[in-house]
């Protein structure tokens, strides 16, 4: 997840 | 109903019409418009009902292995009305002139076979957005930590298009399954396409951004 940061980012929160 | 609401607005590529038109330049712009829609792509994901409810990590391994045939397929939808043209966006239309003069043409002949198999079928907007979500969930299955939850919102992904088709097309009964097998060539296009991204990646001529660069790297 480490190397999927936006992607971790993105659906954490809202856009 | 939830997933045609679920649908992202129209997008747009806004190339610099100053620039003239090469391969890197036409790279650049589908790279930079892949990298909005692949945000606009997980924010739709969200609203696939069910799929919030999945891990995250599972959320993200469903994503990273269907961007590319998610992309496609809206590429697809939208070149339907047309003939010999691909529109991946509202002002970014692909001919068979631009796709040879951008050095596309191997790209565009594959998608335009793909264009050519959805418009036999008479592909519809409610068959397009669910079979665009039942493509998020049938990603590697060997990545999903929760195999169960995945199936179940695919089975129910599943029914949709069979229950919309039995009603909406009850003279061809095997149109659902003949909307799945189309499945095999979207993955095999969607694989054509990641590679020419790899390829202009190694190449180094091209500037990609963050989002594009990491769900690439996950391919």
């Amino acid at each position: 997840q480490e190397k999927h940061r936006i992607l971790h980012k993105l659906l954490q929160n809202g856009n | 109903s939830q997933l045609l609401m679920a649908e992202p607005e129209k997008i747009y590529a806004t190339p610099d019409p100053g620039l003239p038109e090469t391969d890197i330049n036409a790279l650049s712009t589908l790279c930079e418009l892949a990298d909005r829609e692949l945000v606009l792509t997980i924010g739709w994901a969200k609203h696939i009902p069910g799929f919030s409810s999945l891990s995250l990590a599972d959320q993200m391994s469903l994503l990273q292995g269907s961007w590319m045939e998610i992309l496609l397929l809206g590429v697809v939808h939208r070149s339907l009305p047309f003939q010999g043209e691909l529109v991946y966006a509202e002002d970014y239309v692909v001919d068979e002139l631009r796709s040879r003069v951008c050095g596309l043409r191997d790209l565009y002949l594959c998608t335009l076979h793909l264009v050519h198999r959805y418009r036999t079928l008479r592909l519809d907007k409610e068959e397009y957005v669910t079979l665009k979500a039942l493509v998020l969930t049938n990603a590697d299955l060997l990545r999903i930590e929760d195999v169960q939850s995945v199936q179940r919102l695919q089975d129910l992904l599943q029914d949709a298009l069979h229950d919309y088709d039995s009603n909406q097309y009850r003279e061809e009964p095997r149109r659902a399954g003949q909307l799945l097998l189309t499945l095999p060539l979207l993955r095999q296009t969607a694989s054509k396409v990641v590679l020419h991204f790899h390829r202009a990646r190694a190449q180094g001529t091209v500037s990609m951004h963050k989002l594009f660069l990491e769900m690439l790297e996950a391919k």
